[in-house]
């Protein structure tokens, strides 16, 4: 049997030139260190679920990528965590939506799919859910805080601050933007 | 978005994403990450996480169409994550990346973002990790 491992910790326009060669660094040491948790379970002859759940926990961990610990802001300054999980051969699949005090939302999406007859569970009910859990930790929605995620929060509420009021200014009505 | 698709020494393959969104996105917005076939899937030949405008890889049913495409035309899996990451999705304006992984253990990363944190172990045991390369 032949394993095979490939993580990714998002895709998105970040200049070559804006991360510092410490901040680049650190992102290949914690992309290294996920794929090295993931692949320590495939070498043992463990599944290949248990090797994406080892990995993204991992991710979700680090502060740097946009889930868990350092996930973005939504507009009302908090954070709300989506995760979904599935095993090919058996297609079982588990997904929470919206959830805001888990700490690993890929561990609960996999508690979703293995201890109950769902496949996603959204906020409230995702949060119910997890309390009736074993092993699910909690933390407050604060804990996912990071500096930097507030200071993107502030810039993008600034630039939508100056886009409605070109909107108001006389714009065509067609503009082609994402406000969430 | 994180994500991670796995081949197991039994063959079996797994796909996982955990994200906290877009940045100021209002609440109770739902991406594709948790949506079964948009941002994730894995079947018994094809596994895809993908990263990017939630959006468009729900309207495009992203991840499952990488895989359908292996499935029943028989594309590569690099051809069918290519048309469906590079071309299907930037035509209707969204953007973003994808991993996916095929039970031959055969990698494909695309992505049209300018960037994407990735890492990969091939079955001959090459590994590597990358950001904008």
């Amino acid at each position: 049997g032949r394993t095979a491992l490939v993580i990714h910790g998002g895709a998105g326009f970040v200049p070559k030139e804006s991360l510092s060669a410490a901040d680049e660094k650190e992102y290949r040491a914690t992309l290294r260190l996920a794929l090295d948790a993931g692949n320590a379970v495939l070498q043992r002859g463990g599944p290949a679920i248990d090797a994406v759940e080892a990995s993204i926990r991992v991710l979700e961990e680090s502060p740097r990528f946009n889930a868990g610990k350092g996930a973005v802001f939504n507009a009302k300054g908090g954070h709300e965590l989506d995760a979904a999980i599935m095993e090919g051969h058996t297609l079982r699949a588990g997904a929470v939506a919206g959830v805001t005090t888990v700490r690993s939302p890929i561990k609960l999406a996999r508690a979703v799919m293995e201890h109950s007859p769902h496949v996603m569970l959204a906020g409230p009910g995702a949060e119910a859910f997890a309390d009736t859990q074993k092993d699910i930790e909690r933390v407050p929605n604060s804990w996912f805080d990071t500096p930097m995620r507030r200071r993107q929060l502030e810039e993008a509420q600034r630039k939508e601050a100056e886009q409605k009021a070109a909107v108001i200014e006389g714009d065509d009505g067609n503009v082609r933007r994402y406000l969430g | 978005t994180v994500g991670a698709v796995a081949l197991d020494k039994a063959g079996h393959i797994a796909a996982g994403t955990s994200t906290g969104g877009m940045t100021n996105k209002r609440w109770g917005r739902v991406g594709d990450s948790p949506i079964i076939g948009a941002g994730t899937w894995a079947d018994d030949r094809c596994g895809v996480s993908g990263t990017g405008w939630g959006e468009y890889y729900i309207r495009t049913n992203a991840a499952r169409d990488i895989c359908a495409r292996v499935e029943y035309r028989g594309d590569s899996l690099q051809a069918a994550a290519d048309e469906v990451i590079n071309r299907i999705i930037p035509a209707m304006g969204g953007d973003g990346g994808a991993i996916a992984l095929d039970r031959d253990g055969n990698i494909a990363m695309p992505f049209n973002s300018g960037s994407m944190f990735r890492a990969w172990i091939r079955p001959d045991g090459s590994s590597g990790v990358a950001i904008h390369e």
